[in-house]
C-alpha cells in the first residue's frame, strides 16, 4: 500500500536544470502517471531524481543528479513538480542509515574519508557498484554499523571512523505539541511508514495539503494539524489509520512562552496567543476548567498542552479553531466560542486627520490603515483603477497620497500595493469632534428584485 | 437563534469552514457577495481556502445530493471602515437565484428604520434548548430606538448600532448565529437593516438584541461590489 512517491521530497513549481556538460543524461517518458514515473525512477540504477511537467503536456524526466549545487541548479516553473530522492537529499539518517546518500566526507572528529574505490592508506573490502552507493568518499553504512554512516579515513593512524550523521528524529526538536515542525521524519513511533499527505490511500482523510497551506503537510513527514500532542501521520498500514511519530522534544523552556505576543484583554487572528481572564461563553455559560474532566471528558490535559496556557476555566484556543473556545459547565453543551472577547485593532496609528468626509483632504499620508502602501492613481498596477486622474481631474490625486475623489462617506482612501486588498481606507482619522450626519426615516423606498420570499416553502421543505 | 422557530430566509447562508463546519452566519447582498461580521474572521488576510458558504437548505447539515443545495467556496474577504465590524465575502462563482435562493434588499445610504418595524434575524446557531439546531431558526423582533435602548444600555449603544425590542422569554442570536442578518419588512420585501454581531449574553430576558447598523455602510458595500 506504499507510493513509490514515498521515497521523493516534492518541490512545487520547481524545475532541477542539469548543467550543460551533463544535459544530455536524462530520460524523457511522456505521458505516464507520476506514481508510474516516480516507480520507474526507483528501478532505474541512475535516476536519482525527476522533473513531472504537467503542462503544456505531461512529461516524466529522469535526472542523475539531485540539486547539490555543481552538478545541476533548481529554477521556478509553475507548470512542472521536481521530486529528489530523499535518500540523495536528507541531510540526516533513518534507523542506522544504510540508505543514506548525503554527501559529507569527514569523520566526527574532521579527518577526511578515504575513497571507497582506493585501498590506501587503509585496505578493505569494499567495491563501489551501481547499487551499493559507495560513491566517492562520501560516510556511507554498508555493513548497518550501529553507529551509522562512516568511512575509512584518510590518516593512517585511524583505520575507519562514524560521521555522526544525525538522526531525523533528534535533527529537529519540537516545541509544546510541534504544531511547527518541519522536519523530516517520515515513519511513526512503531516504525510504520507514514502515507503522503496529499494521498488519499490507504487511508481517506481530510487533511489535504491544499486546504491548509499553513500546515505544511508536506509530502509523507509528520506533521500536526489538528492540534494533537505530538506530530503524527497516516500510515501506509492499511490496518492503522495514523499514530504519533517519535521525534525529540526541545529541553528548557519552550520558545513559545517568551513571544511578546501574547493579549490579555483582545485577541489576535485566531486567539491562539490570547492570555486574558474571561471564563464564560459568549452566551454567559460558564467555562469549565481545564484540568477537570466533568461534564466533558476532553484530550487537552493542560501538562499535554503545556504552550497553550490552559489555566482554570479561561477561554483558550489550544487547537487551532476559529477564537478563543472552552468546554462548557452545562452536559448538554461540550463547547462553545468565547466571541464576546474583543478582537484587538489591527489598525496601525492615525497619521493625519480630516474634516466632514474628507472630500478636500491634500496630506501626504500614502498608507492604509492596515500599514499598506497606496498604489499610485495614475498606475494600473497591480490594480486597474476605476477612479484615477483622468476621471477625477481635479481631485488632486497626485502619487499615492491618501484621497477621496468619490466623496466616500467613510473617509480618505487609496488603491493599494497589495494584490489582494483592491481598495482600502487611510491611516486617517476624523478631526476630533466631527461627526456624518445621519438622515432621518426618509420616504418609503420601493424594492423590487430582492428581499423576497416564498412563505409557503417553509412547510415543503421542512416535510 | 434562542426563542426562535424554524423558518424560512433565502438570503441567509452558512459559512462554512474548512472542515465543512457552520460556524457563521451571512447574508447574499447579491449573487456574488455575502455580507458578514468580522468577529467570525481572525484577520482581514485569512487565507480562504476552503472555506465556503452554503445556501438553499434548510438544514445545517443537509444529505448529500439534496436539491436545491448550493455550497460555494469563498475566494475574497473584503473588511468594512473601522468600527463597522463587517465584512464582504466573494464568491468563487454566482450564487443561482431561485425559490430557495435570493438576495435580500440593502436599505438607502444613511436611513434609520422606523421604530417599530417588524423584523426577523435567522441562522443555524445555539439555541439554548429552546430549539432545533438541525434547521434554520427564525425569530421575530421589532425596531427598537436607539434612545429607547440606551436606557437598558447606559448610553452604550452607537449610532452605528441598532436595537430590537427585548422579549421577557428571551430571544436572540448566539454563538453561530453572527454575521447573520437582521432582515426588516417593507411592503412585500425584506431589507437587510442590521447584521448579527456577538452579545454579553444570547436571548436574555428583558435584553434587547443590538446589530451593526447596516445603512451606515450601503456606500461601502457598494462600491466594494463595483470595484
Amino acid at each position: 500500500h506504499r507510493s513509490a512517491l514515498n521515497d521523493f521530497q516534492r518541490s512545487e513549481g520547481r524545475e532541477l536544470v542539469l548543467k550543460s556538460w551533463n544535459a544530455d543524461r536524462l530520460t524523457l517518458l511522456p505521458g505516464i502517471t507520476l506514481e508510474e514515473c516516480a516507480k520507474r525512477c526507483s528501478q532505474s540504477l541512475d535516476c536519482r531524481a525527476f522533473n513531472y511537467e504537467f503542462r503544456p503536456s505531461v512529461i516524466c524526466k529522469h535526472l542523475p543528479w539531485v540539486d547539490d549545487g555543481d552538478n545541476a541548479e533548481v529554477k521556478r516553473n509553475v507548470n512542472c513538480d521536481l521530486y529528489e530522492m530523499k535518500v540523495y537529499v536528507r541531510k540526516c539518517i533513518v534507523g542506522k542509515g544504510e540508505d543514506y546518500r548525503g554527501k559529507v566526507s569527514k569523520t566526527q572528529s574532521g579527518k577526511t574519508c578515504q575513497q571507497w574505490w582506493s585501498k590506501f592508506p587503509h585496505d578493505h573490502r569494499w567495491t563501489p557498484s551501481p547499487t551499493n552507493g559507495l560513491e566517492l568518499n562520501y560516510c556511507r553504512n554498508p555493513d548497518g554499523d550501529r553507529i551509522g554512516p562512516w568511512c575509512y579515513t584518510t590518516d593512517p593512524e585511524r583505520r575507519y571512523e562514524s560521521c555522526n550523521i544525525p538522526l531525523c528524529k533528534d535533527e529537529v526538536c519540537i516545541n509544546c505539541n510541534g504544531e511547527d515542525y518541519r522536519g523530516q521524519v517520515d515513519h511513526t513511533v512503531n516504525g510504520r511508514e507514514c502515507q503522503r499527505w496529499d494521498q488519499q490511500y490507504p487511508h481517506q482523510h481530510i487533511y489535504q495539503p491544499e486546504k491548509y497551506p499553513d500546515k505544511s503537510l508536506d509530502d509523507n513527514y509528520c506533521r500536526n494539524p489538528d492540534a494533537s500532542p505530538v506530530p503524527w501521520c497516516y500510515t501506509t498500514d492499511p490496518d492503522v489509520e495514523r499514530e504519533n511519530c517519535d521525534i525529540r522534544k526541545c529541553s528548557g523552556i519552550p520558545k513559545r512562552r517568551l513571544r511578546p505576543s501574547y493579549t490579555t484583554n483582545c485577541f489576535r487572528g485566531r486567539g491562539e496567543d490570547y492570555r486574558g481572564k474571561v471564563n464564560e461563553t459568549t452566551s454567559g455559560i460558564a467555562c469549565q476548567k481545564w484540568d477537570a474532566q466533568f461534564p466533558h471528558e476532553h484530550p487537552f490535559y493542560p501538562h499535554t498542552y503545556e504552550c497553550k496556557g490552559l489555566e482554570e476555566n479561561y477561554c483558550r484556543n489550544p487547537d487551532g479553531s476559529e477564537a478563543p473556545w472552552c468546554f462548557t459547565s452545562l452536559p448538554e453543551m461540550r463547547t462553545a466560542l468565547c466571541l464576546q472577547i474583543k478582537r484587538c485593532a489591527d489598525d496601525i496609528e492615525a497619521e493625519d486627520c480630516y474634516h466632514e468626509n474628507g472630500k478636500n483632504y491634500r496630506g501626504i499620508v500614502r498608507k492604509t490603515r492596515k500599514g499598506i502602501i497606496c498604489q499610485k492613481w495614475s498606475a494600473n498596477t497591480p490594480h486597474q483603477t476605476k477612479i484615477n486622474p483622468k476621471t477625477h481631474p481635479d481631485a488632486n490625486l497626485t502619487e499615492n497620497y491618501c484621497r477621496n475623489p468619490d466623496g466616500d462617506l467613510h473617509g480618505p482612501w487609496c488603491y493599494t500595493t497589495d494584490p489582494k486588498t483592491e481598495f482600502d481606507y487611510c491611516a486617517i482619522k476624523q478631526c476630533a469632534g466631527e461627526k456624518v450626519p445621519i438622515m432621518r426615516p426618509a420616504e418609503p423606498v420601493v424594492f423590487n428584485e430582492c428581499g423576497k420570499r416564498d412563505d409557503r416553502m417553509l412547510k415543503s421543505r421542512l416535510r | 437563534i434562542v426563542g426562535g422557530t424554524p423558518g424560512n430566509s433565502p438570503w441567509t447562508v452558512s459559512l462554512r469552514d474548512r472542515k465543512g463546519k457552520h460556524f457563521c452566519g451571512g447574508s447574499l447582498v447579491n449573487s456574488k457577495w455575502v455580507i458578514s461580521t468580522k468577529q467570525c474572521f481572525s484577520s482581514c488576510y485569512v487565507d480562504l481556502t476552503g472555506y465556503a458558504a452554503m445556501m438553499g437548505t434548510l438544514f445545517q447539515n443537509p444529505k448529500e445530493g439534496e436539491p436545491g443545495k448550493q455550497t460555494i467556496p469563498l475566494n475574497k474577504i473584503v473588511c468594512g471602515p473601522s468600527e463597522s465590524h463587517l465584512v464582504l465575502l466573494q464568491l468563487e462563482t454566482p450564487a443561482e437565484f431561485n425559490e430557495r435562493v435570493s438576495q435580500i434588499c440593502l436599505p438607502p445610504e444613511r436611513y434609520i428604520v422606523q421604530e417599530g418595524t417588524v423584523c426577523e434575524i435567522a441562522g443555524w446557531g445555539e439555541t439554548k434548548g429552546t430549539g432545533d439546531e438541525s434547521v434554520l431558526n427564525v425569530a421575530q423582533m421589532q425596531v427598537q430606538s436607539n434612545s429607547e435602548c440606551n436606557k437598558y444600555f447606559k448610553g452604550r449603544v452607537r449610532d452605528n448600532e441598532m436595537c430590537t425590542t427585548p422579549f421577557s422569554g428571551g430571544v436572540g442570536a448566539c454563538e453561530k448565529d453572527y454575521g447573520g442578518p437582521l432582515a426588516c419588512q417593507n411592503s412585500d420585501c425584506w431589507v437587510l437593516e442590521g447584521v448579527i454581531i456577538p452579545m454579553r449574553r444570547c436571548g436574555h430576558p428583558g435584553q434587547p438584541n443590538i446589530f451593526i447598523r447596516v445603512s451606515l455602510y450601503v456606500d461601502w458595500i457598494k462600491k466594494v461590489m463595483e470595484m
